[in-house]
């Protein structure tokens, strides 16, 4: 099974 | 102050409808470019990126940079008063409180105003860096909304892979599994239902379906949506807009065996 990753793990906060 | 004259109010009216389920409250930063807006679902796994961009309107004027915080389901509200050909204009004051909308009917004589209260919204920014996707992908956009709502009867997620063959969705349920494959194809006489594939390298990922036929609520807005992917980042899908604004949308992937 895979699992959902979070947009944070791919783009940094500003 | 801003104020910002649409020709058609269908165009707002569009946007707002196609991303109000996925964020509630969010900022409308204006300044000299234009209106933008980026929004995170509750989720963080999806983004909403929007740019109308100042030459979308006429006339456009922001003498301040401003942020409009607005609640979606509110302005939605406001909007169901405009008609679709009706004239729209976005007032506000450099530090406002309210929205004012305007809107006109040039035929019958009518011009309605509405003010709407604006929040205070402390939002969280995400820096998009360019990236330059392994695997570019233009199609039909009622296509697309057709491929996803089909394969979410039958599962949760989609496999999105693409080759210089073509592009396939595919799924797996408790049901069965399903797949469709679109090949490469030019219309010449009907651009719209080209199909267009550009690829560096191939490219396997999986996605939520649930959160694809929400942004397909956008296909309204365009004829045709663009997909870009690389592995192991997110999907940017893309609603061009009039003018070079758009509708742009990020969908983490799934990620694992």
């Amino acid at each position: 099974t895979s699992q959902q990753a979070r947009l944070e793990g791919f783009f940094k906060p500003i | 102050m801003l104020e910002a004259r649409l020709e058609q109010a269908d165009l707002l009216k569009k946007v707002v409808d196609a991303i109000k389920d996925l964020v509630q409250d969010c900022n409308f930063d204006c300044n000299d470019s234009g209106v933008a807006l980026q929004a995170m679902d509750n989720s963080h796994v999806a983004l909403v990126s929007m740019m109308l961009k100042a030459e979308s309107f006429s006339p456009y004027r922001c003498d301040r940079n401003v942020a409009l915080g607005v609640n979606l389901t509110s302005l939605t509200k406001v909007l169901r008063a405009a008609q679709n050909e009706d004239i729209l204009t976005l007032k506000a004051e450099d530090a406002p409180d309210v929205l004012n909308l305007v809107f006109e009917n040039t035929d019958s004589d009518r011009l309605s105003e509405y003010d709407l209260k604006l929040m205070d919204i402390d939002q969280e920014h995400l820096g998009i860096p360019d990236t330059e996707y392994a695997a570019t992908i233009s199609l039909p956009s009622v296509e697309f909304r057709r491929i996803c709502v089909d394969l979410m009867a039958l599962s949760e997620s989609v496999s999105i892979e693409t080759s210089k063959d073509g592009i396939k969705f595919s799924c797996a349920g408790d049901i069965g599994n399903g797949a469709v494959t679109l090949r490469p194809n030019t219309n010449v006489e009907k651009p719209d239902q080209n199909v267009e594939i550009e690829l560096t390298e191939p490219v396997a990922l999986t996605f939520s379906l649930k959160y694809l036929v929400n942004f397909c609520k956008a296909a309204g807005l365009s004829k045709t949506v663009k997909l870009c992917l690389s592995n192991e980042v997110p999907l940017l899908v893309e609603y061009a807009l009039a003018g070079s604004s758009y509708l742009r949308f990020y969908l983490a992937p799934k990620i694992g065996d």
